[in-house]
């Protein structure tokens, strides 16, 4: 989903 | 981790090294869009803050600060050391036009609205079209070195496996941001009638020129 990951990409 | 990602980082690194190198060698930045340059410039900026306040991963540490320290080096090289070779006469699409509509974008749609977010999202958005002046620049000279071809090739190339990196991790991790993904299809059209242009000509031999 989209919500609450951290940016894990640069 | 996936291949597409991997290519597309290492696509990104070879696009940023390339014109570095370029314009380290020629002691020239003829041909070059220093407004493109100062907008990854704060485009870098804006997304990496995260750098002090979340931990990914060494790889993704050190990429982050690698672009960061390119981009500046790269902005420094146009400015100042060989200001003198800075083609500013061509160099004239208005970055505001830019800057500010991803800004009110960015506040508008957005996962969270917190500052380090909106800063998040605005660099996704003005990433997407921060390559416009160094094609409106093209256009304006109607040619481009080979080696500034290459160095598009590769930095349009690296949001294009972006996406298929998206489509594996949706179906692989059910991973996706849309956020992105729009953006990411929208940096990846822009480039579209370049790489069609590199195809058909540079990869032939020939000088990238545009029909007058």
């Amino acid at each position: 989903s989209s919500d609450g990951n951290p940016h894990d990409e640069l | 981790m996936n291949i597409f990602r991997l290519t597309g980082d290492l696509s990104h690194l070879l696009a940023i090294i390339i014109l570095l190198v370029k314009i380290w060698k020629t002691r020239s930045c003829a041909g070059i869009s220093g407004k493109s340059q100062l907008l990854f410039a704060l485009v870098y900026t804006t997304r990496y803050l995260d750098l002090v306040s979340t931990y990914i991963s060494a790889y993704n540490t050190f990429m982050k600060l690698i672009f960061i320290c390119a981009s500046y080096a790269t902005v420094y090289l146009i400015y100042m050391k060989f200001k003198a070779t800075y083609d500013h006469n061509h160099d004239t699409f208005r970055v505001e036009f830019l800057i500010l509509p991803s800004f009110v974008l960015s506040l508008l749609i957005n996962h969270d609205f917190a500052v380090l977010e909106i800063l998040w999202t605005f660099s996704i958005y003005l990433e997407s079209v921060a390559i416009l002046p160094q094609l409106f620049l093209v256009s304006k000279t109607g040619e481009a070195e080979s080696i500034t071809s290459h160095y598009l090739f590769a930095l349009g190339s690296y949001r294009g496996l972006y996406l298929l990196n998206w489509i594996y991790r949706y179906y692989a991790e059910s991973h996706y941001d849309l956020i992105a993904i729009v953006a990411g299809v929208v940096q990846t059209v822009l480039y579209c009638d370049f790489f069609y242009l590199y195809v058909t000509k540079v990869l032939k031999g020939k000088k990238l020129q545009l029909p007058a």
